[in-house]
């Protein structure tokens, strides 16, 4: 994997803003 | 049309403070304008989009999926106080799409649209193979426990007649086979005691609603447990009316009109 320098970080790919937390169960 | 600058979206993190309030003010939309049911509460952010609008303020797109608590929709207690209800009784679940303004630093809810659905009879089987399943609440089995139910609970009553408002859920127990059955009832204006044609009842302007729960046995003559419990009074709240028309009738016989249906026009504020 190249990445570019001033390009998103590998942690920052990583984040997967939704879905979001299950407070409760999932069905 | 094309996307211009400053016209596109951007897709918000499911789990920020701000994102979890808008989808909150949609909830608290939700449970206000319930037509019956039971109040839902926030499970999960599904998708969360923020567009921006002109002339002014944003547009927030959310996807939630929301669950069934035990409080029915007339139920005055908080809906972050309500308990979810268990799997084991047979759950429900709410998948929503709304949309909201922001504007001002306020929320204002523009659309929702809701479907709901219960969770699999294969999982809750999977879960416990004895646990009762929802049934339909039309179904025959359903409308005579129901009907055996009412007429218990008003054999006993010291007061007004009741009458039947919402059958709100119903479940089939295999052993003993029994139907457990949540119903709505409000207040006659005639005695329990003294009925003969409940058709000739009429309920009361200022609503008097109970939320009953019971266990109906299969079984003929097996005895019926039901426990109900009463609501506040309803004020009777008057609409507002249209120029050129006249007042709303709330005399005995007018149709029923929730609280939450006033607050509707008017959209919630945060």
């Amino acid at each position: 994997v190249v990445v570019k320098p001033g390009g998103p970080s590998l942690a920052a790919a990583a984040v997967r803003p939704c879905p979001g937390r299950i407070r409760h169960f999932k069905i | 049309a094309p996307h211009g600058p400053g016209l596109g979206y951007t897709q918000l993190n499911c789990d920020d403070p701000e994102t979890e309030q808008a989808a909150q003010v949609a909830l608290d939309y939700i449970n206000t304008n319930l037509a019956g049911g039971f109040k839902h509460v926030l499970n999960q952010i599904d998708k969360a989009e923020l567009w921006s609008r002109r002339p002014a303020g944003e547009i927030y797109v959310l996807e939630l999926d929301t669950l069934e608590t035990t409080c029915h929709a007339l139920d005055h207690t908080p809906p972050e106080k309500c308990p979810v209800r268990e799997r084991m009784e047979h759950a429900v679940e709410g998948d929503c799409d709304v949309q909201l303004l922001k504007m001002d630093g306020q929320f204002r809810v523009l659309s929702v649209k809701c479907h709901s659905s219960p969770d699999s009879a294969e999982d809750v089987i999977k879960l416990c193979p004895d646990c009762p399943l929802l049934v339909p609440r039309n179904s025959t089995k359903v409308v005579h426990a129901v009907e055996a139910a009412l007429a218990a609970f008003n054999a006993h009553s010291n007061g007004s007649y009741f009458q039947l408002v919402e059958v709100s859920r119903a479940q089939l127990a295999p052993l003993p086979p029994s139907v457990y059955v949540e119903f709505v009832v409000a207040a006659t204006d005639c005695v329990a005691k003294e009925v003969t044609d409940p058709t000739k009842c009429n309920l009361l302007a200022e609503k008097q609603y109970a939320f009953c729960k019971a266990a109906v046995p299969e079984k003929v003559d097996a005895e019926v447990s039901v426990t109900c419990k009463m609501f506040q009074t309803q004020p009777v709240v008057p609409q507002p009316q249209p120029e050129g028309t006249s007042a709303p009738e709330v005399g005995p016989g007018a149709p029923m009109t929730h609280q939450a249906d006033v607050t509707a026009a008017a959209g919630p504020v945060l």
